[in-house]
């Protein structure tokens, strides 16, 4: 589209299409390139390279929800963990505690996900390889009995972050989300200002029901970042723009793999650029 | 909901004469979005309309319903045959084993699936093996494991060591062996994109000759469902889906997309992180579900 000599009606459309292969879900599409062809009417803009240019900023511009950082500085800051099933949860974890420690920075892990098959395992694992401290009980334990304990056990040995792996749980699943709101009690009457850090992990290969995740566990825990895994697949991971732009929750990390490194602080021109080619 | 949006667009079509052009564009704009929300891949999305387009245009207005009702009737029942037949379960080997390979995205519900199709089997009065072929994810045999101890079922398993490929030929000597009836094969998440990975699968394929070789799909996929799959079928032919998370709300267009372009059969609907049976798919609750 943008390098065509003029732009007509198919063009229009055949961009809007590409936004929707992107993921970004009709509404925001057929919003954004409504607002780009008045933009390129208003401005008198004649050329593909300058069109492309406007485009890329409308969508930089969109997903401006405020500071990217880690929040950081309590004694312990303490992290809470949550999404839906396989969204990259524990191995995103696992990357957070190895960039925080060649940062100079300790973690303590709880592993609070005392339901699925081999969580607790497979949380241990990590913090063996990354040499960080887990703190477990047995499987089929209360996750805020967990948590209660690695409180403590964070405060007592002085980490720079607790971060809390949750167990996968449909946000329209009420018990469980009963039960990370129980979580959420057990950190508040600990620390007022706890949790420091609600991370939604997305994946990136997720349609638009990621709009229905991030408003259901934002309703009932609060989020305060998201972390978008799985980008190093084919999917653009476009949803985050409904999302940016109902709820103004900041996209902190990317995921890009399957290894401890694969973890990058979100850049919004760098995925902006990738969805549009 | 789809019905109110068809009966806001189409309020001006009476009880009289033919269905016109005219009147269903509008119909069809509100039909692609309720697709495209639905994560239906927007080529199908389109292509599913210009079908739907031929079959309304030129129809009688009927008075016993409503024009929306009318067209969402032909809209039910065009996705449901595109949707395909209702599943005619698993495949049985002619002779020895069943060997059925589950594979698909990180985190779609692989081995979680791979336990309930033992359950399945079993209920059946089966006698299956699972074979714990992931050996890159961190605790993934000790989860097939404890998932296979919950319903009473053993996982051959080795040393993270082994080759995938080798662990899935090894269950098989041992299930011809042993006398099992079926060899359930769970494989380590992998991109498409991975040439390294996808060749390891079309490797296992070749190696014990899968009677089912099922792509476990999340629910929630998006417009990429149809280019995954249709890489992963170009490597080996899929033979069934498994659509995940379905006990959500994500409302599945992906299922849509993938039989669609790859002709793959949906066959069964996980609904839930217990080991329970799978349920089996049916077309016309699936369509009601992505039309939402
Ligand atoms: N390719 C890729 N795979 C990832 C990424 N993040 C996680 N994964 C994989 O996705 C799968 C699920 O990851 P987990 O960390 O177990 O996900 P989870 O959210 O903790 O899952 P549950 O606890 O079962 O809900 C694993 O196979 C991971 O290796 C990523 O950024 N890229
Ligand atoms: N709610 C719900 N959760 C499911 C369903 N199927 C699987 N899960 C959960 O989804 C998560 C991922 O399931 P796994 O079976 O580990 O997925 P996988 O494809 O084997 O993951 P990898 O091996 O890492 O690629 C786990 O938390 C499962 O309990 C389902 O039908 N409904
Ligand atoms: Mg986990
Ligand atoms: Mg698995």
């Amino acid at each position: 589209v943008f390098t065509r000599s003029s732009i007509g009606d198919d063009d229009w459309e055949e961009l809007e299409d590409l936004l929707i292969t992107g993921d970004v879900g009709p509404e925001f599409a057929l919003d954004i390139v409504t607002r780009l062809r008045q933009q390129v009417k208003d401005e008198g803009i004649k050329t593909p390279d300058a069109m492309l240019a406007a485009m890329q900023t409308l969508l930089i511009e969109a997903l401006d929800a405020g500071s990217g950082e880690l929040a950081g500085g309590h004694g312990p800051t303490i992290v809470l963990v949550v999404g839906v099933n396989g969204s990259g949860k524990t191995t995103s974890i696992a990357k957070l505690a190895h960039s925080l420690k060649r940062a100079g920075l300790t973690s303590l892990l709880a592993a609070a996900d005392t339901f699925r098959a081999g969580a607790i395992d497979q949380l241990k694992i990590w913090g063996d390889r990354l040499d960080q401290r887990v703190v477990a009980h047995q499987p089929g334990a209360d996750p805020a009995a967990v948590v209660f304990d690695a409180l403590g056990a964070a405060t007592a040995a002085g980490v720079d972050y607790l971060i809390i792996d949750t167990a996968g749980r449909l946000q329209t699943n009420r018990n469980l989300m009963a039960e990370l709101e129980k979580v959420v009690r057990v950190l508040n009457r600990a620390d007022a200002g706890a949790p420091h850090e609600v991370l939604l992990v997305l994946d990136g290969l997720t349609g638009q029901n990621a709009l229905s995740q991030a408003r259901l566990f934002g309703e009932a825990v609060g989020v305060t970042g998201i972390i978008l895994a799985k980008l190093d697949s084919s999917s653009k991971g476009g949803v985050v723009f409904p999302i940016t732009e109902e709820l103004a929750v900041p996209i902190k990390f990317v995921g890009t793999g399957e290894s401890i490194d694969d973890l990058a602080v979100f850049d919004p021109t760098e995925f902006v650029e990738a969805l549009l080619r | 909901r789809l019905t109110e949006r068809l009966d806001a667009a189409l309020k001006k079509m009476t009880g009289r004469g033919k269905i016109r052009e005219a009147d269903v564009d509008e119909a069809m704009r509100e039909v692609r979005r309720a697709l495209l929300e639905a994560d239906v891949h927007f080529k199908v999305a389109r292509s599913f309309i210009a079908a739907v387009r031929e079959r309304a245009v030129g129809k009688e207005v009927l008075s016993s319903v409503t024009p929306a009702q009318q067209v969402v009737k032909i809209v039910h029942d065009e996705l449901t045959e595109l949707l395909g037949r209702e599943t005619e379960g698993l495949a049985k080997a002619s002779d020895g084993p069943t060997v059925i390979m589950v594979i698909g995205l990180q985190g779609s519900g692989k081995t979680t699936s791979a336990a309930k199709l033992a359950l399945r089997l079993k209920k059946a009065g089966g006698t299956p093996l699972l074979a714990a072929a992931d050996v890159k994810r961190p605790a993934a045999v000790e989860q097939l494991r404890t998932l296979g101890e919950q319903i009473d079922v053993p996982v051959h398993f080795e040393s993270a060591k082994s080759k995938p490929e080798h662990i899935a030929r090894n269950a098989l000597d041992k299930a011809r062996k042993d006398k099992h009836s079926a060899v359930i094969v769970d494989t380590a998440g992998r991109i498409q994109l991975d040439e390294e990975l996808m060749e390891e699968v079309r490797r296992m394929g070749k190696l014990t000759k899968p009677d089912e070789v099922l792509f476990v799909a999340d629910a929630m996929t998006g417009q990429e469902a149809v280019n995954v799959a249709a890489e992963f079928h170009e490597r080996v032919p899929l033979t069934g889906l498994i659509l995940t998370k379905m006990d959500g709300d994500a409302r599945g267009g992906a299922a849509l997309s993938i039989r669609a372009v790859t002709g793959v059969p949906v066959k069964f609907l996980a609904q839930g992180e217990k080991v329970e049976p799978l349920e089996v798919f049916h077309p016309d609750r699936l369509a009601s579900r992505i039309l939402g």
